[in-house]
């Protein structure tokens, strides 16, 4: 059963991009395959990958359009066990183009479709936005796992979020919220214990056990378009993830 | 002559609302009659003034859809010298109900030409995408700003903006690129320091000397619907903010 994750949260610079990469590194890492759908016009987990685009490469912006494709590609290899789906810049024009097609949040799950069989979990990767990208995503997933900053504008956001996931669970009964991941925690600010708090209160098992800390590798990381685990394996930043990972994997089995 | 100035950047948390708001409390401290135009569907600008909009309280969202009405509008007054056009949820809706219409990306500028006269400063705070709303950001202005995060993503992102903004020129010719400025800055990292010196070697005079550190009370000054002045005026936080708006005031005069 092949576990379909969108990373969603409308809010921006939270971690979406940063825990696609890492949290999927790390499955890798446990023997798991892993695809990254890269489905943010900015394109920032392409180039995190380090992956370069070639003519002719199928990225979301064409399957987007022509849905059938999937069936005969072949995602990229990026490192053992992760393959990606990438985009490009020319992603921006296609909220717009298709906005006017019949079933226009469905067409992630269409291109996903055929591609199950082959991977054992499949992340996404969404904008900042509730846009037509995040309603792909969760028209495509079986679970959202919603990365939350502990900063005092993430609850706010929270509550949005869910409204939205409800109307799409309307069209997609698939869709649970996996969970919710505390990020960009800085230890020594009471702020961030406070905000972390307030978290678990309101969302109580939802919550993960793991938080990923303020970890200037994971940034280092994606200057040099590296998994943290390829940057510094030893980092707080990599022990999270890998934390994360176990957890993941965990409530799938529970 | 009203300095009409977008704080826009498509990457999320860089910091444009918390310097919309910040920025503006300083150039009102100065004397200057400022405006803020809330347009982010996400209404952070709102949340962190300590507005709270009322039944039959003109929004961005209902001046989208009726421009005419800002000439007979008072936009609320919510701090010395500091009016505010807010928006609520409702405005998640706008960018698909608005993208049908002609002239749609200028239609924030017709619903601030009769308030021009009221204010010296007007500062529009836009949603973390190149959609409608920042288009329309850039359709009011005469300047956009630039707050620019001194982590690896920044400059990849820069590009792109260029090229909207160079499109939207065309269509506003007299929009200027304003200034850049380098936000959350850790000063112990190496890589903030390295981001940065790539941001002035590339943009050179365009960025701002003052750069805005990471600053808990930043963050906790959002929490409590509190500008950073009077949340704690003797912050780096707040240093920074009224180094910036002298910065600002000198350009406008150059
Ligand atoms: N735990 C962390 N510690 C330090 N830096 C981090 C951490 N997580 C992410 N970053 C950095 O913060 C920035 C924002 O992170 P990221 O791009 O993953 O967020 P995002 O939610 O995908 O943003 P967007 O909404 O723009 O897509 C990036 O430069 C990233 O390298
Ligand atoms: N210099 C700073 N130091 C510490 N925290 C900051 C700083 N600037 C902003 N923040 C915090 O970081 C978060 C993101 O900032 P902000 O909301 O201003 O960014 P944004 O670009 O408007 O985000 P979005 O793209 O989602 O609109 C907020 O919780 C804010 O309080
Ligand atoms: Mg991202
Ligand atoms: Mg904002």
């Amino acid at each position: 059963m092949t576990r379909i994750i969108a990373l969603a949260n409308q809010k921006g610079g939270v971690g979406k991009t940063t825990t696609t990469l890492n949290l999927g590194a790390a499955l890798a890492e446990r023997g798991r395959r892993v695809l990254l759908v890269d489905l943010d016009p900015q394109s920032n987990l392409t180039t995190c990958t380090g992956h370069t685009v070639q003519e002719g490469d199928l990225t979301t912006y064409h399957l987007l359009h022509h849905p059938e494709r999937s069936s005969s590609m072949t995602p990229k290899q990026v490192r053992d066990n992760v393959s990606l789906i990438p985009t490009t810049l020319d992603m921006a024009t296609a909220e717009v183009e298709l906005s006017g097609k019949i079933g226009r949040e469905m067409i992630l799950r269409k291109i996903l479709h055929p591609l199950r069989t082959r991977y054992d979990y499949i992340l996404i990767d969404p904008p900042p936005s509730l846009g037509l990208f995040t309603l792909n995503a969760l028209g495509a997933a079986n679970e959202v796992i919603i990365p939350l900053q502990s900063h005092p504008l993430a609850l706010k956001g929270l509550g949005q979020l869910q409204l939205t996931i409800a109307l799409m669970q309307e069209v997609n009964p698939s869709l649970q919220i996996g969970g919710i991941i505390v990020t960009l925690v800085n230890r020594r600010q009471n702020l961030d214990s406070e905000v972390e708090a307030a978290i678990r209160q309101r969302a109580g098992n939802l919550v993960f056990e793991t938080v990923i800390p303020v970890n200037v590798r994971l940034a280092e990381a994606s200057a040099r378009a590296l998994t943290i685990f390829e940057h510094d394996s030893h980092s707080i930043g990599a022990l999270a993830y890998r934390d994360l990972a176990g957890e993941v994997i965990q409530r799938g089995t529970a």
